[in-house]
């Protein structure tokens, strides 16, 4: 189950303050995965008490959305959290999905790939198995087919510690790169943060997803969490 | 398998200090509901009087909700999102798939912070931990009440970690960050925030 909590000093009328949050949480809370299951208890809530002495914050204040953009930025760095303490978890992955025709079938397709049991096995066993995250790409379902076009897409291993090359191709415009640098693929794939890049070529939208690898002990702590 | 290097991230994670809102307290304490004996409960308060408070949510589209999930997004209906001055939170247990006596049982810790606080619809309720089991309602009344009755709320930063440690689960380490933000205007606000969660986690709320 995920829980969470906000709080904050500043004075916010009631429906800013709902429309802020959930904004925040479609990009955030809403875009992690540590296993693909979803609790029948999932909240998060915000609180505002107003104790900062400064003017109420409207929809239309002219602070709004610098406000909504820190709540979001917040709430990506506390949902980046749960996934790092992800049962059994050791890896960290962001899956980022970028030139997407909108953000919607963006998020469709991070979040087949973050819930891909076969691509995050092959996280944890260190295997630059690109088949498999091209397949989950492939079975997402997408609102709108226009959103995949298998001659554009590119799928690339990002390394997160500033070594280089930092990105190391694994599809270009469709094609798959045979001859990919495995010695540079175990490199990063052994980093406890790395990234997943998917370079749609069909348009603007971009979204981040974070996700972990599947371990063993996730198998130990789910055996017999009930009794 | 390759061998796995394992990570402190509780000593990479979790802060040492910080910085926290105007009239906030957080309080804590273990109710026993967890079996190890850890901090189970935890309750917000909003001390500030200055003008009335605030409250949105978002909630799980599972839809077996759980009891608290119906009980607080009904306080929000019913209050419009103003004058929540608290929330109350267990762990060890999650009042999930309860029926009528697990709703009664989350009206009961709403109705003992009210009480506490003296107002209505002013505390959301949440829960987590094992399926399918009730509240055992005796100690988390007893506990809310010695919350409130020793005054075990702070505002330092134990406070707010202890209250980050008594919602965990099988989590490894609490998770609290908070930091402070300037408007252009030059006003300075804080945003402080918590959260809990291993496992079943692919939340999509609303």
């Amino acid at each position: 189950t995920l829980l969470g909590f906000i709080v904050t000093d500043l004075p916010i009328k009631s429906n800013a303050l709902q429309s802020m949050l959930s904004s925040a949480v479609t990009r955030s809370f809403n875009c992690i995965s540590v296993d693909g299951d979803m609790s029948t208890n999932d909240t998060i809530c915000m609180l505002a008490n107003g104790a900062v002495d400064t003017a109420v914050v409207d929809v239309t204040s002219p602070e709004y959305e610098q406000i909504k953009d820190q709540v979001t930025s917040f709430a990506q760095r506390l949902a980046q959290l749960v996934v790092r303490d992800g049962e059994g978890a050791t890896k960290f992955v962001t899956v980022n999905v970028k030139n997407a025709l909108n953000f919607a079938d963006a998020r469709v397709m991070a979040e087949a790939i973050s819930n891909s049991m076969l691509v995050k096995t092959a996280l944890y066993g260190q295997d630059a198995n690109w088949g498999r995250i091209l397949c989950a790409i492939g079975y997402a379902k997408l609102g709108d087919v226009a959103s995949l076009d298998q001659s554009k897409i590119n799928v690339s291993f990002v390394s997160t510690d500033g070594s280089e090359p930092r990105e190391l191709k694994l599809i270009v415009d469709g094609v798959p790169q045979l001859d990919v640098d495995e010695e540079r693929a175990s490199q990063i794939l052994s980093l406890p943060d790395l990234e997943v890049l998917v370079d749609l070529g069909t348009g603007k939208e971009e979204c981040q997803f974070w996700t972990c690898d599947l371990t063993q002990e996730y198998v130990t702590i789910n055996g017999d969490y009930r009794s | 398998q390759k061998a796995v290097k394992s990570i402190d991230k509780y000593s990479l994670y979790v802060p040492k200090s910080g910085v926290f809102p105007q009239g906030f307290k957080a309080g804590s304490l273990a109710s026993g509901v967890k079996k190890n004996g850890n901090l189970d409960l935890g309750i917000i308060l909003n001390t500030n009087k200055s003008r009335p408070s605030t409250a949105a949510a978002v909630f799980t589209t599972n839809k077996f909700k759980a009891a608290p999930v119906l009980l607080s997004k009904k306080v929000l209906d019913i209050s419009g999102g103003e004058g929540v001055d608290a929330i109350v939170v267990n762990s060890g247990c999650a009042n999930a798939v309860t029926g009528d006596v697990g709703l009664q049982d989350a009206k009961q810790m709403v109705g003992v912070v009210n009480k506490k606080i003296g107002s209505e619809n002013a505390t959301l309720v949440m829960s987590t931990g094992v399926i399918g089991q009730r509240l055992q309602m005796a100690k988390i009344s007893s506990g809310i009440d010695q919350i409130f009755d020793a005054d075990k709320f702070g505002d330092d930063h134990e406070s707010w970690l202890n209250l980050a440690k008594s919602i965990c689960t099988t989590d490894t380490f609490p998770k609290l960050i908070t930091s402070k933000f300037k408007l252009p205007s030059g006003t300075e606000y804080t945003l402080t925030g918590m959260a809990k969660g291993a496992g079943m986690i692919c939340p999509n709320m609303a």
